[in-house]
């Protein structure tokens, strides 16, 4: 069987016909360098959760995605993240939840499974722990984008709370 | 929302989820990826999951473990464990989204149950495959 790998970048009302050319085409590279990046790791040996986290980093870094940057934005027009990482054969796992200003919060949730002994940090004290383990905090203008704004001003409009995707146009 | 599943040339799964929540979520509101058995599981016993979709319906119906479990206890084949949750228990209470799953044999699983999910993956030897819609 050797390694596989799979990745998955949200689900939700995608539809062909509201989907311009141009937004495919960057969904479709986006997914593509996160498939090089997992593919990399595991083609040359490396561990499943070395490509797991690889790969999320990836998807974490590109705005068409909802985390890292990117991410949605909440009721109050701030970006609260989450992300968990666990590991087959051992049932290690790490996880975050409520994090803001972690350029990459998969690897936030593997430093709590490797370095705490614990299993999840949530708020604040998830913010401690990221300043402890080194992580920059970095300011609000690099997660939020036009395109999540816009979002988030059409769903208070309609009194509704979304999925990452919808089939709505913005612009 | 995004997430990975692997399997490591060790037969060794690993999953990761990682999310910005869903738009106009209230502050404090988590949902299933940073909750192990939810949104997130791996076990090298029956298979690493990682969803996407309305969290509070993954939480409730502890998506990730259960279909570890349905592999690992109850002898499913990883497609049959995916489409039971999927396809039948998350719609049963109104939950829409989707699943990546590996086993320690075999193809990856990628399965939705809404008009789309951007997803990817591949096996050694195999060609890449990517998708958007659900045709």
């Amino acid at each position: 069987c050797g390694w596989a790998l799979a990745l998955h970048g949200g689900a939700g009302t995608i539809l062909k016909e509201t989907m311009t050319p141009d937004r495919e085409a960057g969904y479709r590279a986006g997914l593509e360098a996160a498939l090089a990046a997992g593919r990399e790791v595991l083609s040359a040996g490396g561990s499943a959760e070395d490509a797991v986290v690889a790969t999320v980093m990836v998807l974490e870094d590109n705005p068409l995605f909802n985390a890292g940057r990117g991410s949605v934005l909440t009721s109050a027009g701030t970006v609260e993240m989450d992300a968990a990482i666990m590991r087959g054969r051992d049932r290690a796992a790490g996880t975050v939840a409520g994090i803001h200003g972690v350029r990459n919060p998969i690897c936030l949730a593997r430093r709590v499974m490797e370095r705490s002994d614990h299993v999840m940090f949530c708020g604040a004290g998830a913010q401690v722990f990221a300043l402890e383990q080194g992580f920059e905090e970095l300011p609000a203008s690099y997660f939020e984008t036009e395109h999540r704004r816009n979002q988030l001003r059409e769903a208070q409009e309609k009194n509704e709370i979304s999925l990452d995707h919808n089939d709505h146009k913005y612009g | 929302t995004v997430g990975c599943v692997a399997r490591d040339r060790n037969g060794d799964l690993a999953a990761a989820t990682s999310t910005g929540g869903m738009t106009n979520k209230r502050p404090g509101r988590v949902g299933d990826s940073p909750v192990i058995g939810a949104g997130t599981y791996a076990s090298n016993d029956g298979a690493a999951i990682s969803a996407t979709g309305h969290g509070e319906a993954f939480i409730r119906e502890t998506v990730a473990r259960d279909i570890a479990a349905l592999v690992q206890y109850a002898g499913l084949d990883l497609t049959e464990a995916v489409r039971r949750k999927v396809m039948v228990d998350l719609p049963r209470i109104g939950g829409d989204g989707g699943v990546i799953a590996i086993a320690p044999a075999g193809a990856p699983v990628l399965m939705f149950n809404t008009r789309g999910m951007y997803r990817a993956s591949a096996c050694e030897g195999g060609d890449a495959k990517l998708g958007i819609y659900a045709d």
